[in-house]
């Protein structure tokens, strides 16, 4: 294809194996 | 059937006033009622162009401004699908249920399967020890109806996100899945997409060929931005996801879409305006069974058989979303850089076509435990444009770019088999296939 201005290319990977039981949940509430 | 046609709604979800007590089980019936008046519109459009079903935004009906407190009397008592319950026919049959008879209604009415986020509402007492103070749980709730206005699904959010103070999470895992004429279908909602439990295993063990999404998504620029990142699980979990978001631009919310294993095969991004959008698309019913069906990918495989670039270069560190990132910058307008954290290597080769003076380019890797909002781990190889040509704000927000890439490579030594690629364009727009593919050896790649 032609040249393609790029903002973000990306590979996002997810170490499921490392996780906790849940995705759990940090600070809480942020208005 | 082959082939069914889907939709979804991105509704502009009309907000409640912020209270500090809870209004009258009348008034949020009025507001709730105001939000089913819009997504009526959108059923009955859907239907009239032959959707066989329509998914509606998370908090679509009475949106997220809510304590615990306040959200209660917008909650009803949604009784388990095995009830064979039809909401439109026997409203009293569980009690108090507007809500769920009008969209039990509106399915019936229109012969179509309804997806809808809506709160359920259990009691609960002393003998069991997690029972809230106030005696009851609250979820954050999917609904199904099928198209006799049947509840054939109810789903409660597992994974909720940090900010929902006004939801408990359910004791138990539920992995719920109902087949239909034009397949299998599972369903969860927002932050649960980041999951092994439920969305992996939906997937995988269930083998579920389309996952109903709906969700209230933030974007976050450029790397957790709704439509490249669900368009992407889908083409990497190989399903159909029928993704459909809130919105509203005060909070970054727009980004719905209906994205195949294959394709995107419609999307919406709006930031400029504070409509909905109805969009259709039809899709295979079974991905799987088809000749096209993507083939698996070593996502370590190019990475971990060649050598890293060197580069007399240093590396420099930036955040992205409270996650630190180790970069390196792209100094010329072509050539190959590798930046390494802990495990991970990222490589990249690319071209482009000049090399501005006013834009500046970062090459990033992560490898570590993300624990803002949830708490989960990540490896991440991303190119990102910088916000302005001063380094330290690579990883920040952006929205526009000029530089034109040419020709890029990029892979990762990846420790996971489930890694997602996603290219963005200038103005948030995502890549589209004809741009750039995915080699079985793992590399996201322009193409040649």
């Amino acid at each position: 294809g032609p040249p393609v201005p790029v903002l973000a290319m990306a590979l996002y990977g997810r170490v499921f194996e490392k996780d906790a039981p849940r995705l759990g949940q940090g600070p809480v509430k942020s208005e | 059937t082959d082939t069914f046609i889907a939709a979804v709604y991105e509704h502009a979800v009309i907000l409640p006033n912020k209270t500090e007590t809870p209004v009258s089980k009348e008034e949020a019936l009025l507001l709730m009622n105001k939000n089913m008046d819009v997504l009526e519109k959108a059923v009955k459009l859907a239907a009239r162009q032959g959707a066989h079903i329509i998914v509606t935004p998370e908090d679509g009906v009475y949106g997220w401004v809510f304590t615990r407190e306040t959200i209660y009397p917008y909650l009803e008592d949604i009784p388990h699908p095995e009830v064979n319950w039809i909401p439109c026919k026997e409203p009293q049959r569980f009690g108090y249920a507007p809500v769920q008879e009008r969209l039990s209604c509106l399915a019936k009415h229109n012969s179509i399967y309804v997806v809808a986020n809506i709160g359920d509402k259990k009691p609960c007492n002393a003998s069991d020890l997690q029972c809230p103070p106030d005696g009851r749980y609250q979820y954050n709730t999917n609904v199904v109806f099928d198209s006799e206005g049947r509840l054939v699904a109810r789903y409660h959010k597992y994974n909720l996100y940090a900010p929902e103070t006004q939801f408990d999470f359910p004791k138990d895992l539920e992995l719920v899945t109902f087949g239909t004429p034009f397949g299998k279908f599972g369903i969860f909602t927002c932050f649960d997409i980041f999951s092994y439990d439920p969305a992996v295993v939906l997937v995988e063990k269930l083998q579920v060929d389309s996952v109903l999404f709906p969700t209230a998504w933030g974007n976050l620029l450029p790397l957790l931005s709704a439509v490249p990142f669900h368009s992407a699980w889908a083409r990497a979990m190989g399903v159909n996801l029928l993704a459909a978001n809130a919105h509203n631009t005060t909070n970054h919310m727009t980004g719905s879409g209906i994205y195949s294993p294959e394709a995107v095969n419609v999307y919406h991004y709006d930031m400029e305006t504070e409509s909905g959008q109805l969009m259709l698309s039809e899709l295979k019913s079974r991905p799987r069974n088809e000749p096209t069906y993507p083939a698996p990918v070593d996502w370590g495989a190019y990475a971990k058989g060649i050598r890293p670039f060197s580069s007399e270069q240093s590396d420099f560190s930036g955040m992205f979303y409270f996650d630190r990132f180790t970069f390196t910058e792209l100094k010329r307008s072509a050539g190959n850089y590798t930046v390494c954290q802990k495990d991970l290597c990222c490589h990249l080769t690319y071209k482009m076509s000049e090399k501005r003076t006013d834009e500046s380019y970062a090459l990033g890797a992560f490898d570590g435990l993300h624990t803002v909002e949830g708490q989960y781990y990540l490896q991440i190889c991303a190119l990102v444009k910088c916000q302005t040509t001063d380094l330290s704000t690579c990883g920040k927000p952006i929205g526009s770019a000029f530089t034109k890439f040419e020709e890029f490579s990029l892979s990762g030594t990846f420790g996971t088999s489930y890694v997602f690629p996603q290219l963005t364009l200038s103005g948030s727009q995502l890549g589209p296939e004809r741009y750039y593919e995915i080699s079985r050896d793992g590399r996201l790649k322009s193409r040649s």
